[in-house]
């Protein structure tokens, strides 16, 4: 039952785009996607909640590459929309713990919360899956983070992939 | 380099959690949820960003089974971070769909979500992997995108599996 975390994995080359108070009805996401989709731009994290309130903010992940014509595109959008402003930052980077089981370990992404915690690193945001915790954080943090988590994990640096 | 996807996962035993207005600084995501781990909370989803203020939300999803200890911890939680109020809804549902190659393959996630728009249903959390993109939705509407998912990508009812 217990969570096996393999590896850390991390990427640089990445910008988080929020489109602020989109309009929280049906179509909506399909919408942002599908435009994206349409350019050939690739989404990598998308990141979405929300509360009983008629807007939400829609937050992904994309390439730094690419960040040029995603702000084209993502301001086209919340214009038809709208919706609100349209905030890129690319000094970020994403950090993964990779592993398996993790739904049934609670511990695991708290354990990886405090290696970022005991490095003062700040978290912008996260998203899971079974396999795998992710979070952007400040690029500058970037090999910190790394380092941590692999102390805390108890990894070989050499374990450490490319996201 | 296409994103095949096999299959339609869902799961209603789900309860939605958020932990309004947390401090948006390092050492409060490892707070909640070591707190919950501690308790042996299984936590599924977890989903949160942020913005340029110095708080945000933070939601996540646990077993609708435990929602009477998640509000208790949650809310002691949040007194002591001098967080806002605790939210849970246990009238949602996690649809998803699972596969491989979904970053390579911008139109994927754009597809499940114009399946949902086409049922009408809103979209209330979203969080992605490589291999799959979850989204909550209100649990009466569950059937109806299991279907629509299963219609979009031409998968027979029998690939549909308990997330
Ligand atoms: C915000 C967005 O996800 C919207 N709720 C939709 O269903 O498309
Ligand atoms: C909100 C929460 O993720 C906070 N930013 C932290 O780093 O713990």
């Amino acid at each position: 039952k217990d969570m096996l975390v393999v590896g850390v994995a991390h990427d640089t080359n990445v910008a988080k785009v929020a489109i602020l108070s989109v309009p929280d009805r049906p179509g909506v996401a399909y919408n942002i996607f599908s435009r994206l989709a349409v350019e050939g731009i690739n989404v990598d994290m998308i990141v979405q909640t929300n509360k009983e309130l008629n807007v939400t903010d829609m937050v992904f992940s994309t390439s730094r590459d690419d960040v040029v014509r995603v702000r084209e595109i993502a301001e086209a959008v919340a214009q038809d929309l709208g919706a609100g402003d349209v905030l890129i930052d690319d000094t970020v980077a994403k950090i993964s713990i990779v592993g398996a089981g993790m739904v049934s370990n609670p511990g695991v992404a708290a354990r990886m919360f405090e290696a970022l915690a005991e490095e003062d690193i700040n978290i912008q945001v996260i998203s899971t899956s079974e396999i795998k915790v992710s979070c952007l954080i400040a690029e500058e943090h970037i090999k910190r983070a790394a380092q941590a988590l692999h102390r805390k994990f108890q990894l070989d640096a050499v374990k450490s992939m490319e996201a």
